[in-house]
């Protein structure tokens, strides 16, 4: 009866210093419930497919973590997703990006792969092949969290020319590539 | 961005990854979560991997299937493979970043070179572990 389920939500400058103890049980919260969802299933036998799914569902509908629900905003104050699945078993493979209306865009990935001869769907396509199958349309607004706007409008406000990295020193640089000094300073 | 990796009782791998993308993105930038073999891979054997982090050299590197190639082809373990790509070559390449990974033998890894990363495993015998801070 062996199995494993690994998850994270993001990897950046999370330092405790900058952490509440609330936010951080909630966070600890979160991750544990996401582990419960694909561990009932692990266990009762199924599919390491059907539990990494419901894993990222879980994680998906909490606002603390970017993506889903609470996901960051693009410069036009819209909430692009991005998923994708891989199956082990036959490397079959499904994903979709910059989808605006799907609730939980990891189902739309699973969908792409089984339902689909593709691997990849993106945008306004992407979002009526998950209408047609079934899965749950949102209005856009669905995503918002007023965190996640405060965040878009700071950094509006610190560097109006968004597409070049800021690297902390608040020197601007057009290469998008060089090697920056704050690594966590990378908007747009 | 968010992700799981699993190797259930049939001995059969998944990974999955979901993201929001990068604040205040423009152009229809997309990173690393929805790119096969980058973000996100999974081979029954080798490895299932999700990664989180600056998407554009988790994509330069194919980061996720490099990762198996290293254990297919040159018999890395998940630890040196993951270790491999995330503390040498994804900070060489000016970027940063993280991941997890399980193997066919359900061992775990969960290499990350930023300050911290949200992450957890479960088992067999039901204990949650949970960290994030480095």
């Amino acid at each position: 009866k062996k199995f494993s389920l690994v998850i994270h939500g993001g990897a950046g400058t999370i330092l405790k210093k900058n952490m509440t103890p609330e936010k951080e049980k909630a966070y600890q919260q979160a991750l544990n419930d996401a582990l419960q969802a694909g561990y009932k299933i692990l266990n009762s036998g199924g599919s390491a497919l059907d539990a990494v799914e419901a894993t990222v569902r879980v994680l998906e509908d909490c606002p603390l973590f970017n993506a889903g629900k609470g996901a960051v905003f693009t410069n036009e104050g819209k909430n692009e997703l991005d998923a994708s699945i891989m199956n082990g078993k036959n490397l079959a493979a499904g994903s979709v990006a910059s989808v605006t209306t799907i609730r939980n865009p990891i189902t739309a990935a699973r969908a792409v792969m089984e339902r689909s001869q593709h691997v990849m769907m993106v945008g306004a396509g992407a979002e009526k092949f998950a209408k047609q199958q079934g899965l749950e349309i949102v209005d856009p607004s669905y995503f918002y969290t007023e965190e996640r706007w405060q965040g878009l409008l700071k950094v509006r406000a610190e560097d109006p020319d968004s597409v070049a990295l800021d690297h902390g020193n608040k020197t601007k640089t057009t290469g998008m590539l060089k090697q920056p000094e704050n690594r966590d300073y990378k908007y747009g | 961005t968010v992700g799981a990796v699993a190797v259930d009782m049939q001995g059969n791998l998944a990974a999955a990854t979901s993201t929001g993308g990068m604040t205040n993105k423009k152009f229809g930038r997309i990173g690393d979560a929805p790119i096969i073999g980058a973000g996100t891979y999974a081979d029954n054997n080798t490895v299932a991997v999700s990664c989180t982090g600056w998407g554009e050299f988790f994509i330069r590197l194919s980061v996720a299937k490099t990762i198996s190639d290293l254990m297919e082809y040159k018999n890395f373990t998940v630890k040196q493979a993951t270790d491999e790509l995330i503390h040498k070559k994804v900070p060489a390449l000016g970027g940063d970043g993280g991941l997890i990974a399980v193997d066919k033998n359900g061992n775990i890894a969960m290499p990350f070179n930023t300050e911290g990363m949200y992450r957890g495993y479960i088992k067999q015998d039901g204990k949650p572990v949970i960290a994030i801070y480095k």
